[in-house]
């Protein structure tokens, strides 16, 4: 999180906001409860209250502006720029503005006022950008659902204000995993033409061989389509699709695309009822066989007939003797198997059927 | 090899956002060198900020990020 210089924030905690005007895209009702929500998001974890006033001047003076709307901090039309606001202070300070020439929604299509509302009132309240792209201050627009606070944001408001002393309990979302800790484990890891995909809470990092740094993104903001929390995924590659797994259902991806028909049950596969989540799949290209790794046994499903292959489940340990009894992600390149467990990596030799070397999970992220 | 149209234009675009966004001056046309070594500068002022991969070019990642719909605050908070 960041602030803005010299910790502005307001002398007070009881915070007075104003609604000069609205959008037509929603009604009154609609912005009135957008604009209290995104307020409430603050005070939940703060003293701050909001007072709401409706004539002269208040702390946070709200509008609605297109293009030149007298601040001389004009918006640009459609798209791009969506709103902004000012750090708290006397006259335009906390003051906050948002588009008119985008469309305002209550729900998952662009763009939703709620969730960019909170985000201003971040900042007049004294939030400057946050480079974690998981949290609310993050400066560019994901559509997220739940509560809207990261531990990121909750830290950073708790630093100007303190907590809240009659604080409900809230459940915020975790702060990005960062790709340098010493502990770090993986949920789900596949390949995607030819860039790997590893999975990790709400977010997946993308990594290119000619891309010295991997990329961190929330998963939503890519496929808005499937779970925050991925439990396996693996891709064939004959087919040019990546299957995704939580819990008891699976996702089919052409690249970007969630392909029709999907989600579908696991058990279309031809596993029992009794499997409720997938640790780990890998495609192995040469055989054309997808191991699925369930807590300590795993099957082998034939991509080409589409089915289970008799004689399964079978033991992990016996198997693949050396890494332990159960998987957390799996992947398959020129011969080797790389199974991850915990913050371990193990490379494994499909042919000599041995360990051949262990590493921290996390040297695939170039640490 | 001189850049085309469609080059320049995200050149604009991309000056435009770091000045809106990353303070980058304006006005320092005729001041070739400086005016590119702080186009550079801001970029990767950007890239870090955004955990892009740090070139100090506007290569497709980069410029991908500067598409998308965001805040009007600027990110370098002073």
């Amino acid at each position: 999180y960041n602030h803005f210089p010299n910790d502005l924030k307001w002398k007070t905690t009881e915070v007075t906001f104003r609604i000069l005007n609205y959008t037509p895209d929603l009604s009154k009702a609609d912005v009135d409860r957008a604009v209290r929500n995104g307020l409430n998001v603050w005070s939940s974890v703060t003293p701050l209250k909001f007072k709401k006033l409706y004539e002269g001047n208040a702390d946070i003076m709200i509008s609605f502006g297109a293009r030149e709307h007298g601040d001389f901090n004009p918006f640009d039309g459609p798209e791009g720029l969506l709103a902004h606001a000012y750090p708290p202070g006397n006259g335009i300070g906390g003051d906050t503005h948002f588009d008119e020439d985008e469309t305002w929604t209550k729900d998952f299509n662009a763009f939703n006022l709620f969730l960019v509302a909170a985000h201003e009132f971040g900042h007049a309240l004294g939030m400057a950008h946050s480079s974690d792209p998981g949290s609310l201050m993050y400066p560019v627009y994901s559509y997220r659902k739940g509560y809207p606070l990261s531990e990121d944001d909750i830290k950073g408001i708790q630093s100007l204000y303190g907590e809240n002393p009659n604080h409900r309990r809230i459940k915020p979302k975790p702060d990005a995993p960062s790709k340098c800790d010493p502990e770090l484990s993986f949920d789900a890891v596949t390949e995607l033409r030819g860039e790997t995909i590893i999975f990790k809470d709400r977010f997946y990092w993308r990594l290119h061989l000619q891309m010295p740094e991997p990329e961190q993104t929330l998963i939503k903001s890519t496929w808005p389509e499937i779970p925050n929390k991925v439990d396996a995924a693996y891709e064939n590659p004959e087919k040019d699709v990546v299957i995704i797994f939580s819990g008891i259902k699976m996702w089919a991806l052409n690249g970007y695309n969630l392909v029709d028909g999907y989600p579908k049950y696991i058990h279309k596969l031809g596993l029992p009822k009794t499997v409720r989540k997938i640790d780990a799949a890998v495609n192995i290209r040469d055989t054309g066989k997808t191991l699925l790794f369930v807590e300590e046994e795993y099957w082998s499903y034939d991509e080409r007939t589409g089915t289970m292959d008799s004689e399964y489940p079978r033991s992990i340990k016996e198997d693949f003797p050396g890494i332990g009894d159960e998987v957390d992600a799996a992947a398959y390149h020129f011969g080797y198997l790389y199974f991850y467990h915990e913050h371990i990596q193990f490379e494994y030799s499909y042919n000599s059927r041995k360990v051949m070397r262990i590493m921290r999970a996390n040297s695939i992220l170039n640490c | 090899k001189p850049i085309s149209s469609e080059e320049k234009d995200e050149v604009l675009f991309a000056e435009k956002y770091l000045r809106r966004y990353y303070g980058m001056p304006a006005g320092l046309q005729g001041k070739e060198k400086t005016s590119d070594v702080m186009y550079k500068k801001k970029i990767q002022e950007m890239q870090e900020f955004f955990k892009l991969n740090v070139t100090g070019k506007l290569d497709d990642d980069t410029l991908e990020l500067m598409e998308m719909a965001r805040c009007g605050v600027p990110d370098v908070a002073e």
